[in-house]
């Protein structure tokens, strides 16, 4: 152990794992955090070469084999607590996305929320197997937060009683999702809905987008990956073009809208539906923004108790740098950020499982304060992050430059979120939508 | 802020907009109240509620103005975006103060209460600092206490400085989750930093084939 961490720890007027219980929610989800932990990490399954030395190819084909592993081994554990997948999936993926994420993330709970129990029970358990291979595909080319903008089409043919989705133009085809590129062989495609003439705006359809046994893609199908990023090496987002593609009408998700037989349009009792698995996500962000930056904190603040230089009183030996107050004013408002962000996050998800058992009953009064609430959180946390996790490797100096130190990859794989899943800018001026009108 | 000004009374996270109705109104100056006392978490979270609904209402008066100059919502509403994100950006971090402020209730241990009320204190003060323009404008700040934040600051610095490194390894990330030679537990951050090197692939052979392919040539050549 490094001396002066050891002097550091022993100074400490209270007791870290203390904390960490606290900061976990109890002592049991201590041990239990660090059992999946452990599970992960002794696992041989899932070492492999620094990432930082593959090319980009090795690293999406290591992504791939853990996802599957890890799918398998969740059973074996008997792993099936929603949070407990989460936190195990982080530590197979070191909190960097990958291939199957949509398909965890996205693709399964819409099936979830917006499937018709018929629909449910057809589709659910292959996707679960992954022999449906999902991903969630809503963002475009030339589209993007303004979903009411996407131009992906879904007509309804009544006399086959079948959706005819099509990419009208370049700008409308799907761009970004992960796993869209070369891991999925379905795709939930956000679509503006015509039927009897009339559009009755953005609705979700199941689109099989590969061959379930050659996984080619399909005819009329054009997809690929995108290309490589400022981060997110081991993911293929992708782009999807249609190209009159038809599917049973059956493929709606129709738990909430509907599409008689004879083309007759049900409405859904709130518009704002499609925006439910979208709060989720940005409620997670925000928990996501809290460990990027405690991550940061981490780093930083560790090689700033080990690293010593310049001179503070003539001929004595080099300080810390954490002794300077310089050193201290970068990084410790950002480690109180932290704190006050991992609390945020905890309240986001609480808030959003409470608010979703509302919804299922049928109440929604509360859906527009959360989505505001979360639009709002989203963007304020994932800027300040952003900023944040870039002055924790200036302040460790030239080595905080090079990859070894875990802060580039922190960075560019976190930046992403000020702009995905909703656009940080927009993200406020919704919250502020709501504030006025309030 | 319309429904509060109609009279409807809100609830949620804008229920602050129902207090802070009254002080829409034109009040005599010299009555404004809430001066921030800058050792005080409670007070802290009043005043940014309070300068969140000031941003509030700067936003919404922003857009009354450019309707009345007969834009259209829409037009106005464009016109108005740096007021509104900036009310929003005000509105979240009152939230997350108040939030934070509000967790510490639930710490039993008085070391940790202790050390996490510092961390509060410094994170509101820090943003007050940052944002002193809004506070100031609102008349929850006065210039001479500008100063005293930067010293309860950097006091607030000095006392966290003995547990800085305790509260990071609370966060508790394992060497293998941080993946980073600079923040390992035993802080070996230089034995680590050259095995790191060593693996590069670049390192693969003594001489790489590029100086083969090209330097050598060139250099026979010269």
């Amino acid at each position: 152990m490094n001396p002066d961490l050891r002097r550091e720890r022993e100074n400490a007027t209270f007791e870290s794992e203390i904390l960490t219980n606290f900061l976990d929610g109890g002592v049991e989800k201590t041990r239990r955090r660090r059992e999946i932990e452990s599970l992960v990490i002794n696992d041989p399954d899932f070492q492999h070469e620094d990432l930082n030395f593959l090319s980009r190819s090795e690293r999406y084909d290591a992504a791939v084999k853990k996802s599957v592993l890890m799918f398998s081994k969740l059973r074996d554990y008997g792993i099936s607590d929603p949070e407990e997948i989460y936190s195990y999936k982080r530590c197979v993926h070191n909190g960097r996305s990958n291939p199957l994420d949509l398909h965890l993330g996205m693709f399964l709970p819409t099936l979830l929320n917006q499937a018709s129990p018929n629909q449910l029970d057809t589709l659910f358990t292959p996707a679960w197997n992954l022999e449906i291979i999902g991903t969630y595909a809503q963002t475009e080319l030339g589209h993007g937060t303004h979903i009411r903008g996407l131009e992906t089409t879904a007509t309804y043919d009544p006399s086959t009683q079948e959706f005819v989705l099509n990419s009208p133009t370049v700008t409308s085809i799907k761009w970004w999702p992960g796993g869209l590129g070369k891991t999925s062989n379905h795709a939930i495609v956000l679509a503006q809905l015509y039927t009897q003439g009339k559009c009755h705006g953005l609705h979700a359809f199941i689109v099989p987008i590969r061959c379930m046994k050659t996984h080619q893609p399909l005819p009329g199908v054009v997809v690929g990956d995108i290309g490589p990023k400022f981060g997110f090496h081991e993911v293929d987002n992708g782009f999807l073009k249609l190209d009159n593609i038809r599917i049973p009408r059956e493929n709606m998700l129709m738990k909430y809208a509907k599409v008689q037989p004879d083309g007759m349009y049900v409405k859904p009792p709130s518009d704002k539906l499609t925006y439910g698995t979208m709060v989720f996500i940005r409620a997670m962000i925000v928990g996501e923004s809290a460990m990027a930056l405690s991550k940061s904190c981490t780093i930083a603040i560790r090689y700033s108790a080990v690293r010593h230089q310049s001179e503070l009183r003539a001929g004595e030996p080099e300080p810390q740098i954490l002794d300077y107050q310089a050193q201290q004013y970068k990084l410790f408002p950002l480690l109180a950020t932290a704190y006050a962000f991992t609390f945020v996050g905890q309240y986001m998800k609480n808030t959003y499982n409470r608010i979703t058992g509302d919804i299922n009953q049928g109440d929604f009064s509360q859906l527009p304060e959360l989505h505001a609430l979360a639009a709002g959180l989203k963007a304020f946390t994932t800027w300040s992050v952003n900023a944040g996790i870039e002055v924790c490797r200036m302040a460790c100096g030239g080595h905080g430059y090079s990859q070894s130190s875990g802060l580039p990859d922190i960075y560019v794989t976190f930046t992403a979120t000020c702009t995905y899943e909703g656009e940080n800018t927009v993200m406020m001026l919704q919250t502020a939508r709501y504030l006025v009108k309030s | 802020y319309r429904q509060v000004r109609d009279g409807k009374q809100l609830s949620g996270t804008v229920s602050y907009l129902n207090e802070s109705h009254q002080r829409f109104q034109p009040q005599p100056t010299g009555s404004r109240p809430t001066v921030i006392n800058i050792n005080d978490l409670q007070s802290l979270v009043e005043a940014y509620k309070l300068r969140a609904a000031n941003l509030v209402e700067t936003a919404a008066k922003s857009l009354q103005t450019e309707l009345q100059r007969s834009k259209s919502q829409e037009d106005a509403w464009n016109n108005s975006s740096l007021e509104l994100v900036r009310a929003s950006d005000a509105h979240c971090h009152y939230v997350v103060v108040k939030l934070f402020a509000a967790k510490l209730s639930e710490i039993s241990n008085t070391a940790v209460y202790s050390v996490l009320s510092t961390l509060a204190l410094l994170y509101a003060l820090h943003g007050v600092a940052s944002n002193s323009g809004d506070f100031l404008q609102a008349g929850l700040l006065t210039v001479p206490q500008l100063s005293q934040i930067t010293q309860r600051i950097k006091a607030l610095m000095a006392e966290i400085r003995p547990n800085a490194v305790a509260l990071v390894d609370a966060f508790d990330y394992r060497d293998e989750m941080l993946n980073s030679a600079l923040g390992r537990y035993d802080g070996n951050v230089y034995e680590s930093m050259f095995e790191w090197a060593k693996r590069s692939p670049l390192n693969r052979t003594e001489v790489h084939e590029s100086y083969y392919k090209y330097m050598k040539p060139l250099q026979s050549k010269l």
